[in-house]
């Protein structure tokens, strides 16, 4: 453990509660992509069956266990209690673009070949690219409320400081994991455009609309 | 290098 996986880590918590307090606060779902969600819940769930098989500290399996039930609650508060707030007009991404290439990518570029290190692959794939629907969404109704920005921006900001985790762990434990790096800066580069439009507009005290 | 390194993030 070191500072940027911590800030990572909290971010990452951070924004998956904001989304949640959200929800709740407003009863409404306006502006969120079901199919984002839906993609983060099927990363966690493929990447966290390894709380069944191996034990690494109890920050490990507490946090597993938070995202976890933070994503499928968020699904249960968007596709059933506040069901009529879901705007699927504009949630129109195709997933399936995003699922099946990953899930290929995941049989050809792995570290092992076992059930378990695919799953896990595949979620490290996925997890790079399930914000697509999401800002796609942003993209198609041309703004997003500003407490979706928030989560937004700390849900980007989240794999940025995991790049310097892995720039760390290099240098100290003389440790690469090529996936992960590759994955986790395609992740980034996605919210680059976001980045901007945040730091332009949400932080000072616009509301995040397009041109 | 093995990758169960990365196995202990997140």
């Amino acid at each position: 453990m070191n500072i940027f996986r911590l800030c990572g880590d909290l971010s990452h918590l951070l924004a998956i509660l904001l989304l949640l307090f959200k929800i709740w606060k407003t009863r409404s779902c306006a502006g969120i992509s079901g199919k984002t969600q839906l993609l983060f819940t099927i990363v966690y769930t493929a990447r966290y069956l390894d709380l069944f098989t191996s034990f690494v500290s109890v920050y490990n399996s507490v946090m597993k266990i938070v995202f976890l039930t933070a994503s499928y609650g968020t699904l249960y508060l968007m596709f059933y209690k506040f069901k009529p707030t879901y705007d699927h007009n504009h949630d129109s991404f195709r997933i399936l673009y995003l699922i099946v290439p990953a899930l290929v990518l995941s049989f050809i570029i792995v570290h092992v070949y076992t059930v378990m290190e695919i799953l896990w692959t595949f979620s490290i794939y996925l997890e790079a690219v399930a914000i697509m629907p999401q800002l796609f969404m942003v993209s198609r109704t041309g703004e997003a409320e500003t407490i979706t920005s928030h989560y937004l921006f700390a849900l980007g900001s989240y794999r940025a400081l995991y790049i310097l985790n892995w720039i760390y762990r290099y240098y100290t434990e003389d440790f690469l994991d090529w996936i992960t790096i590759m994955a986790g800066i395609v992740q980034t580069i996605l919210y680059c455009d976001f980045f901007y439009l945040y730091i332009t507009k949400v932080l000072k005290g616009k509301r995040l609309s397009l041109p | 290098k093995s990758n169960q390194l990365t196995k202990d993030e997140l």
